[in-house]
């Protein structure tokens, strides 16, 4: 229960279902 | 095996002089031995600590700063663990891998396992229609030796980095486990864990007990940084993670780890120094069979609530190129509420005192982040502002002498894969001790 000084709280949700097809590969890599 | 010794290193790698045509391979080998040979120490004082496994960081034998062309000279071919290879005793079977070698008898003559990230080159011709223009793919790749020196896991980096431009993205996600006598174990490196595929995959399909994680991973302030992120990584998917990343403090490169899923049980985070660290810390081998992490229902609480009349308007600022909505919080207590398309981000607090020179906010982001990489985001977060001045709220902030008695933060979302994260003055890690996550979906203070 101590007082916390706090900087930052996040919750840091992630949609995998909304992410663009491959995440993370960049335009026409493999191309 | 109930239980093993883990150790990470924390690797301040030496890098090559930035050029623009490729250096010799005997240069290049000058370079990584030079690496080696810190990490060698490392692994030695880890092996005589009792440690059954280490994992150094991505990038940790020769750096990140290369085109295509230039990071050639320091490629090996690996190959496919299945064939049954210990480098140390026959070096030549697949060419030159003075690496592979090295690694191998370092893992051997220590009796501990090894767990190296290099690159792996393999040649292509015109009847692949992806192989690129000069012949060949490039890969990041994690190696893991066994105790004996046999090549026991290959792993090809599938999500990379934006600015990695040396490398190739493999054609497939790979799901990379390996067994020993302390539990199974499975591998993917830094920004893959952003994904669903294959650092969600590798855990739920594959069951494994442990995640290998070597990382060069940049901490952005005020939300992504290495330590929050990874550590409830592993409390969130029930697994133990050895994270192992790159010290480089002028790429804000630090924050290494070895977390169990109910506990940070050692960590690193260094911006003073430009030295390495070891870390060891004993993990059990099956942690499923101990606990499984609570269902957490990350709308339910929220869904239930009114939202919140703040009375004030709600005003937009970014958070790493991110648009949030922000809305100020006034006075030692309050209940807000802010929201951004779907999500609805409530926040119940008491602060010790309210002080005139500190400004927080209650921030909402729902929405694709599209720099680096593009992956779909909700956030609801409390923040501190730089300055009092609203336009500094989300830039990177270092103290704050505010102390909040009592919190309660909870958003609607849409997602189970939630990760809740608090970081104190100091950029210190608040301990389990003193929040708690409710199966109804509050980050929320105990006591």
């Amino acid at each position: 229960g101590a007082p916390l000084p706090i900087l930052v709280m996040a919750l840091y949700g992630r949609v995998f279902e909304r992410d663009p097809p491959r995440l993370g590969q960049g335009p026409g890599k493999l191309q | 095996m109930d239980t093993f010794i883990a150790a990470v290193y924390e690797h301040a790698v030496i890098l090559p002089n930035k050029t623009e045509s490729p250096v010799s391979t005997e240069e290049a080998l000058l370079l990584i031995n030079k690496n080696i040979d810190i990490l060698e120490s490392a692994i030695k004082l880890a092996a005589r600590q009792g440690a059954h496994i280490i994992v150094t960081p991505e990038d940790g034998i020769y750096g990140w700063i290369f085109t295509r062309e230039t990071i050639y000279p320091y490629l090996e071919d690996i190959p496919d663990p299945e064939v049954n290879w210990i480098p140390c005793r026959d070096p030549r079977r697949f060419g030159y891998t003075p690496v592979q070698e090295r690694l191998s008898c370092l893992a051997k003559e220590n009796s501990i396992y090894i767990m190296a990230n290099i690159g792996d080159k393999k040649p292509c011709n015109a009847t692949d229609p992806h192989c690129p223009p000069d012949g060949r793919y490039q890969y990041n790749t994690n190696v893991v030796f066994d105790s004996k020196g046999r090549l026991t896991a290959r792993y090809h980096k599938y999500n990379l980095f934006e600015p990695e431009i040396q490398f190739d993205f493999p054609k497939d996600s790979e799901l990379v486990t390996f067994d020993t006598p302390f539990g199974k174990f499975g591998i993917f490196t830094c920004f893959d864990i952003f994904s669903y595929d294959p650092a969600v995959v590798v855990v739920k399909d594959t069951q494994v007990d442990s995640v290998l994680l070597p990382t060069a991973w940049y901490n952005t302030l005020p939300l992504l940084s290495a330590v929050p992120f990874h550590s409830v990584w592993a409390r969130a998917m029930g697994v133990n993670v050895l994270a192992a990343n790159t010290h480089n403090t002028s790429m804000h490169m630090t924050g290494s780890g070895i977390y169990s899923p109910e506990a940070v049980r050692v960590y690193h985070y260094d911006m003073e120094t430009e030295s390495g660290q070891l870390l060891l810390s004993e993990l059990r081998s099956r942690p499923r069979q101990h606990a499984t992490p609570a269902e957490v229902n990350w709308s339910a609480y929220a869904r239930t609530v009114k939202p919140f009349s703040s009375g004030q308007a709600d005003f937009p600022g970014k958070i790493y190129f991110d648009e949030f909505s922000f809305t100020k919080l006034t006075g030692s207590a309050g209940n807000y509420t802010v929201c951004q398309k779907d999500l609805c981000c409530h926040l119940t607090y008491k602060m010790s005192e309210s002080r005139m020179d500190e400004v927080y906010v209650l921030g909402a982001f729902d929405g694709l982040h599209t720099v680096e990489g593009q992956y779909y985001l909700q956030i609801c977060t409390l923040l501190k502002c730089q300055t009092t001045n609203s336009r500094t709220c989300g830039e990177p902030v270092g103290s704050a002498f505010t102390k909040f008695e009592e919190f309660s933060l909870s958003g609607t979302f849409r997602t189970k894969y939630v990760f809740p994260q608090i970081v104190l003055s100091g950029s210190q890690l608040a301990l389990e001790r003193y929040y708690e996550v409710s199966r109804d979906g509050r980050l929320r203070s105990r006591g």
